[in-house]
């Protein structure tokens, strides 16, 4: 709607407006807005619908800035895929989803319960590895997760796997000593699985606002990240500030979460993305 | 923050000689922004602009000294108001138990909040029975035996091939039978477009009529805080709401948004993941939050 009809200075504001309610935030929005308000100009565009061609475009080129988005599983090594973020994200059912999806491709998968602290973590975790028949490394609550990462690879290692998934335990960024807990998991894998191919994923809710830039800049500091998994697109919210943390970043959205079953997980699409901003 | 580039914004026009409503106006854009950057609701950040603005014209910001200094007031005084009493009071059952019904999208923090509710009210010499009423989450109900093992507080379950409805009216009858005087309800997290998990929570609604039902929500929810809140309380009426994750970084806007749009008071604030990280809501300590 925000697409048809004539350009005029109600249409700039209209879709700054619709940017913002996508969680885009004041600064990408304007940044956006700027971009339309110059190729309307140079082009001569009258016409609101020319300028969603320009508009995806756009979008799909700010996303796509940091390289493309695929999670890479190296053929003949171990990979270690290490899903963190804050609580409640979705990092445990998003690991449920990849040991599935890696099964399914005929891979050797391991999962490691590295989350030592939250109730019943390491059982709900021992049940996503049920449903895809896989193992799961984890230790009594309480235990320092560092010790269990290290173990999970000591397994990996002498048993062939192809795919190691750890599961962390929901932090928010501004625990330093969790922050801390994080930076330690990443020396343990560097330490001891310096051949392995190594993503480490920061898993956020489509529907936080732009407490994910700050997320993002705080995960990226304790551990480098490689990619960002977005989750719960499945509800009204439309995810809008992994653009501007993919902007600032350069980290690309590798993932998404569709739902709470196994099958819900797709890999992100650009284009499709920024058309569902403005539905 | 805000009140420093609002004191810059006047500044700078006072430089000018008498100010004008279109300078308040452009003052005022600083608030608009402020909140949105803090994920207040755009609408709800609109109307309450509007309202800031009627004061400040109202109150003749523009003869004023220090015209800076007193839309920061009148802001703070707004925010204030809008997000209601400090409340940490949960209404009593004139005919025990008391049930509480939580309620929220995925991982806001209903069933940690559910066990530290309860340890509150142990504290205030309670007898809290929790209830076990998410079936589909893996280790759900684990979880919350947990916390009650952790609590020494009785969780009621009948597993997962229950309905949720059939544990509520028995966690009901277990509550009422051993004399306790609260029933605290742990329900699955859902999405408000999902029409068969509302339709389950008026079910339940209606098999124990439940004296309270907390909305839990995440306190860095963003724009869309104002769909999810209004969907619930249109489709439950939400007597209150629970504002979790507030010892993160969040500037927490979505209070304002849910509190705006439903009218609901909050009654409590998740500030840790321990079971003691449970506050009453203080309003004040919230406006300061929002404006940074
Ligand atoms: N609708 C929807 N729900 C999801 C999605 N991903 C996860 N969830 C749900 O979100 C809730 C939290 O998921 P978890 O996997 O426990 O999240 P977590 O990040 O591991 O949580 P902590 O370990 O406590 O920090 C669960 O109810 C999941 O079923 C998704 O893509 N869509
Ligand atoms: N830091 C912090 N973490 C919290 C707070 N409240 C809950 N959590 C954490 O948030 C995550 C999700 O909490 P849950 O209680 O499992 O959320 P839920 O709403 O029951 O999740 P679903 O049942 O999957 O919908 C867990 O890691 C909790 O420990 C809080 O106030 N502060
Ligand atoms: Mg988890
Ligand atoms: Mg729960």
């Amino acid at each position: 709607a925000v697409f048809s009809g004539a350009v005029d200075d109600d249409f700039f504001e209209e879709l700054e407006d619709a940017l913002i309610c996508a969680d885009v935030g004041v600064n990408s929005s304007l940044q956006l807005v700027d971009v339309l308000r110059k190729r309307a100009k140079k082009d001569h565009i009258k016409e609101r619908q020319e300028l969603w061609q320009v508009m995806q475009e756009e979008i799909t080129a700010m996303l796509t800035a940091g390289g493309d988005g695929e999670i890479v599983i190296e053929p003949d090594k171990l990979n270690i895929l290490v899903l963190t973020g804050v609580n409640g994200a979705g990092k445990t059912t998003t690991i449920g989803k990849l040991a599935a999806l890696y099964t399914g491709q005929g891979k050797k998968v391991l999962l490691a319960a590295a989350d030592t602290f939250r109730a019943a973590a390491a059982e709900q975790l021992a049940t996503w590895a049920e449903r895809a028949g896989v193992s799961c490394i984890r230790q009594e609550e309480g235990a320092d997760p560092a010790a269990v990462v290290y173990d999970a690879i000591q397994a990996a290692q002498a048993r062939h796997v192809d795919v190691l998934l750890v599961d962390t335990a929901g932090r928010l960024q501004n625990k330093t000593n969790l922050m801390n807990e994080l930076s330690k998991i990443g020396r343990v894998i560097d330490n001891n699985a310096a051949e392995a191919h190594t993503e480490k994923l920061l898993v956020l809710d489509a529907g936080i606002g732009q407490n994910a830039i700050s997320q993002a800049r705080l995960f990226g500091e304790a551990v480098e990240l490689t990619g960002l998994i977005l989750t719960k697109l499945d509800g009204t919210a439309k995810g809008g500030a992994v653009i501007g943390i993919v902007n600032e970043s350069g980290l690309p959205v590798k993932m998404i979460g569709v739902g709470e079953k196994t099958e819900d997980l797709r890999p992100f699409q650009p284009a499709d993305f920024a058309a569902a901003l403005f539905n | 923050n805000l009140a420093d580039k609002l004191q810059n914004i006047f500044a700078k026009l006072k430089g000018k000689g008498r100010l004008s409503e279109a300078d308040v106006t452009a003052a005022l854009r600083e608030v608009r922004v402020a909140l949105l950057e803090a994920d207040v609701s755009y609408k709800v950040a609109k109307d309450f602009v509007a309202r800031i603005k009627e004061r400040a014209v109202g109150e003749d910001v523009m003869k004023s000294l220090t015209p800076g200094q007193q839309v920061v007031k009148i802001v703070n005084e707004e925010l204030i108001a809008l997000m209601g009493p400090e409340q940490a009071k949960l209404k009593v059952s004139s005919k025990p138990p008391t049930v509480v019904l939580m309620v929220g999208l995925q991982g806001s923090g209903k069933t940690t909040s559910s066990a530290k509710i309860a340890l509150y009210l142990k504290g205030q010499g309670k007898r809290p029975l929790l209830a076990a009423a998410d079936i589909y989450r893996p280790a759900a109900i684990k979880q919350l035996q947990v916390l009650g093992e952790k609590t020494g507080i009785p969780v009621f379950s009948l597993g997962d091939q229950v309905s949720p409805v059939e544990i509520s009216k028995q966690a009901l009858a277990e509550a009422q039978s051993h004399g306790n005087d609260y029933l605290i309800i742990d329900t699955a997290g859902r999405l408000q477009i999902n029409e068969e998990l509302m339709n389950e929570l008026s079910d339940i609604r209606a098999a124990v009529n439940p004296t309270e039902i907390l909305l839990v929500v995440d306190a860095m929810l963003g724009q869309d805080a104002v769909n999810v809140a209004a969907a619930f309380h249109e489709k439950l009426t939400v007597s209150g709401i629970v504002l979790t994750k507030l010892d993160g970084d969040t500037r927490g806007g979505a209070a304002l948004s849910v509190k705006a749009v439903t009218g609901c008071p909050i009654k409590f604030t998740g500030i840790g993941e321990k079971l003691d990280g449970l506050e009453p809501f203080y309003p004040d300590r919230m406006a300061s939050r929002i404006l940074g």
